[in-house]
């Protein structure tokens, strides 16, 4: 909350486009303002609507350089806009800085991520920590734009909920030290582990002990969020991503192109397997496994094809692990399991359970 | 690691010092007593930079925090009132 707690004491508020910039047309820029108010509105009972000309409580305006307020812009790159605090006169404004480039996509810097950033500032939200919410001032496009549960939560202290009867409910950024965390796909990738969870990486290595949590998209612009599976084929020096019956293979920061490929016709599936919810490669045998449900597959990584004898019931390979496993990793010879809050440090020349550790004890919590 | 050539400690020093200013409401004015007293200040808001952001909290310039200052975002301090 900004301090001094400023908010708009009328719940219909109207806003004004002064100017526009030339790097859209005038329906996007429309567009994306139009959409910014309503994520806002959608979790609050304030509604918006933009009048053409007159007096309007936020007044929205590109400009450059010095533009008559407390704050000058600095040209391209730096500050892209910035917005004041619910009151009279310049209050709830918003500004634009017009040496930026204005987009509708991924590029460099989307108008509506940024417009739904400031009107959160109009309304009397101040800057988040948490890297998940949109109002965290750095910019991350991630791909969506979306209001986090941190996001909600505080505009809904200051003008309560909306009337709404289904609630929207935002995502929640992980917290590595949350004993509930569990994860959605884990693999290494050149020396280090790499935990998937909805839009995030929590990333671990042997230089930097303390866990980095930021956007998948940060490393690989063009993966979607909530992968299912990945694993590293560290001879080819790559990374598989797998979502639904799509996967993506990359290597280091690089996305390998003529992807996303399908399983079918990659690995053998049969068109019955929808999804995969693990896999791991095994570098003393070449073998590449993929977990579905409660049943492995094995995928020989230098012939190319599945083996015969598959699918198998989890514990006929793993016993112990249970009948469905979230996320594996190999490292230092071992596998780690994980399911839920679990995890399972397995031997798998002894085929044994070594120890049973919470999921996030890679984190030096 | 080879030292840093000084045109670069003076760049990063302005970074910081110019970042701290805009975000962290470090006042460049001639309200502090001495070099000493600037440098505490400048340590203590470096020190809640890196706590808001998440980084390890060095309270030095280190590369990692170098690197989120020189992110693009929104001009609106993080620990100041903005009216």
């Amino acid at each position: 909350l900004t301090e001094g707690n400023p908010r708009w004491e009328h719940t219909n508020l109207t806003y004004r486009i002064e100017n526009y910039t030339p790097d859209l047309s005038r329906a996007d820029v429309d567009h994306a303002i139009r959409k910014a108010f309503q994520l806002w509105s959608a979790v609050t009972p304030l509604t918006f609507s933009k009048v053409s000309e007159g007096q309007a409580d936020i007044l929205i305006s590109f400009v450059r350089g010095d533009h008559g307020d407390n704050s000058r812009f600095d040209g391209p790159g730096g500050i892209l806009a910035h917005a004041f605090q619910p009151g009279p006169r310049i209050g709830g404004d918003v500004h634009f800085d017009e040496d930026e480039t204005w987009t509708k996509d991924f590029r460099d810097y989307n108008l509506y991520h940024v417009a739904a950033h400031e009107l959160g500032h109009s309304l009397g939200l101040s800057h988040s920590t948490d890297i998940g919410a949109l109002m965290f001032p750095n910019y991350f496009f991630s791909g969506d734009i979306q209001l986090s549960q941190d996001d909600i939560d505080g505009i809904q202290t200051i003008y309560g909920r909306s009337e709404n009867p289904n609630q929207p409910m935002g995502p929640q950024t992980p917290k590595v030290c949350d004993s509930k965390l569990t994860f959605d796909a884990i693999t290494t990738i050149r020396g280090e582990v790499m935990f998937l969870k909805d839009r995030f990486y929590i990333r671990v290595s042997y230089y930097y002990p303390e866990p980095e949590l930021n956007f998948i998209t940060t490393f690989w612009p063009n993966l979607p969020n909530g992968l299912q599976a990945a694993y590293e084929f560290a001879d080819r020096d790559e990374v598989r991503f797998f979502k639904g019956n799509k996967f993506w293979a990359v290597q280091g920061q690089q996305m390998l192109p003529g992807y996303p490929k399908d399983i079918y016709s990659s690995f053998g599936f049969p068109r019955s397997v929808k999804n995969i919810d693990a896999a791991v490669f095994e570098e003393e045998t070449g073998k590449t496994y993929f977990f579905v449900a409660d049943k492995i597959w094995r995928y020989d990584e230098y012939q190319q094809s599945m083996d015969a004898g598959y699918p198998k019931q989890i514990a006929a390979n793993f016993p112990g692990i249970g009948n469905k496993v979230d996320a594996v990793f190999q490292k230092d010879g071992f596998l780690y399991f994980f399911r839920g809050t679990r995890q399972y440090k397995f031997d798998p020349k002894t085929k044994r359970i070594l120890t049973l550790q919470k999921a996030n004890s890679w984190f030096n919590c | 690691f080879p030292a840093a050539p000084l045109k670069m400690q003076e760049d990063a020093e302005q970074t910081v010092q110019q970042y701290l200013e805009k975000y962290y409401d470090l006042k460049s004015d001639g309200e502090q007593i001495g070099r000493n007293r600037k440098s505490s200040l400048m340590v203590d808001k470096l020190k809640q930079m890196q706590e808001f952001f998440g980084l390890k909290v060095t309270e030095k310039p280190d590369a990692e925090t170098l690197a989120v200052m020189k992110q693009a975002r929104c001009g609106v301090p993080d620990m100041a009132p903005f009216v």
